[in-house]
């Protein structure tokens, strides 16, 4: 463990708890891409399976606990209790186009091909583009409210810093998984027009409107 | 089995 990977896991929790929130104080999912926060459940179901094979650590279990929890709970805020509000006009990204890809991907290339490394693999290659339609959502209203903002500010934070943690990991310990750098860079590569946007705009106190 | 050394991180 060091300081970015630590750092980077809080970011996570943050963003994921910061959503939680917004939806159950607002009672409202509006602006919330449901199809992402679908492939975000499918991302932790499919990597923590080793919950049921290995231990590793209190830590590791109780944040991936939490991790699952958290986002069958916010599927289930959207598409039941609160699904009056959910705006499902505008998150019409096509999903399959993400799943079909990645899931080929995924059993082409790999470290092992077992189940378990191979559904890791599709879990590291989904994730990378989980967040599309979040981001196709918000480039379809034009908008996103401040809150949401902060949410996808720590959840693209998040492997920003898990890069880091690659290079420290990389110096210090000779080690790294090409598999998790190239799919953490284009994850991380995808928020960058937010990134821009984020720090010019929501950080000067402005709301996050694109040019329509 | 501990082939791929990041089974650690979430």
């Amino acid at each position: 463990m060091n300081v970015f990977r630590l750092t980077g896991d809080l970011s996570h929790l943050a963003a994921i708890i910061i959503l939680l929130l917004k939806i159950w104080k607002s009672r409202s999912c509006a602006g919330i891409s449901g199809k992402s926060q679908i492939l975000f459940a499918i991302v932790f179901t499919t990597r923590y399976l080793d919950l049921l094979t290995s231990f590793i650590s209190i830590y590791n279990t109780s944040m991936k606990v939490i991790y699952i929890g958290c986002a069958y709970a916010t599927v289930y805020l959207i598409y039941m209790k609160f699904r009056a509000t959910y705006d499902g006009n505008h998150d019409s990204f096509r999903v399959e186009f993400l799943v079909v890809p990645v899931g080929g991907l995924a059993v082409l290339v790999n470290h092992d091909f077992s189940f378990l490394e191979i559904l890791w693999t599709f879990s590291i290659y989904l994730e990378s583009v989980a967040i599309l339609p979040q981001l196709f959502m918000i480039s379809k209203t034009g908008e996103a409210e401040t809150i949401t903002t902060h949410y996808l500010f720590c959840l693209g934070l998040y492997r920003a810093l898990y890069l880091l943690n690659w290079i420290w990991r990389f110096y210090f310990e000779s080690f790294f998984d090409m598999i998790a750098i190239v799919a953490g860079v284009v994850q991380t590569v995808l928020y960058c027009d937010f990134f821009y946007l984020y720090i010019t705009k929501v950080l000067k106190g402005k709301k996050l409107s694109l040019p329509a | 089995e501990g082939e791929r050394g990041n089974k650690d991180e979430l």
